[in-house]
């Protein structure tokens, strides 16, 4: 899973 | 970026801020289930903790400081400003039956078993059910100020919003968070009702009032 990217959404 | 992910978070703020100016011009929170703002500032801590550990945008950043200040204000008002407006009552949801069931959960269904991780898996989970001590406190008082349905509204539009922004990244960037989605997906479930009586009811200029 991409979960560093996740951290980008609020 | 794209259009879904920046209405979904205009929508959440507009929200935000309906809520605390209907209660700030208003005088009271009649009507508000300060349960639920609680459930809201927990989610934003335990998300937001990120902000000490890293940098993303200025936007992020901002939005972050915004989100967790609008909710602890909110509980401010309701708790102790306004106190005497506030009809415990008919706030009556148990959310114990809430927030140690998804705890639970949040330890045995996560990304990565690291206290961060668990915190912010915690958060998704409680967001999506974090409205339910307000869907309770209205089926049990009937109805709902209308300015109480467009902050409905809007709460349940922003996570109907980041299902597209959601189904567009799998699209043009390959990327999916099942955790989030899964969640997102129950949370917006919670507000169809709701939005079938907005449309039917309250954009037609009728109070929101349940059959008795």
């Amino acid at each position: 899973c991409h979960r560093t990217n996740v951290k980008d959404e609020l | 970026m794209n259009i879904f992910r920046l209405t979904g978070d205009l929508s959440h703020l507009a929200a935000i801020i309906i809520l605390l100016l209907k209660i700030w011009k208003s005088r009271s929170c009649a009507g508000i289930s300060g349960k639920s703002q609680i459930l809201f500032a927990l989610v934003f801590t335990t998300r937001y903790l990120d902000l000490f550990t890293s940098f993303i945008s200025l936007y992020n950043t901002c939005m972050k400081l915004i989100y967790i200040g609008c909710a602890y204000a909110t509980v401010y008002l309701i708790y102790a400003k306004f106190r005497a407006t506030y009809d415990g009552n008919h706030d009556s949801f148990r959310v114990e039956f809430l927030v140690v069931p998804v705890g639970g959960l949040s330890v045995l269904i996560n990304h990565d078993f690291s206290p961060l991780e668990i915190l912010w898996t915690f958060s998704i989970y409680l967001e999506s059910v974090a409205i339910l001590p307000q869907l309770f406190m209205i089926s049990k008082t009937g109805e709902a100020e209308t300015i109480t349905t467009h902050y409905l509204f809007c709460l349940g539009l922003y996570r109907a919003l980041y299902l597209f922004n959601w189904i567009w990244r799998f699209y043009f960037e390959g990327f999916f968070d099942m955790i989030a989605i899964v969640a997102g997906v129950v949370q917006t479930v919670l507000y169809c009702d709701f939005f079938y009586l907005y449309v039917t009811k309250v954009l037609k200029g009728k109070k929101l009032s349940l059959p008795a």
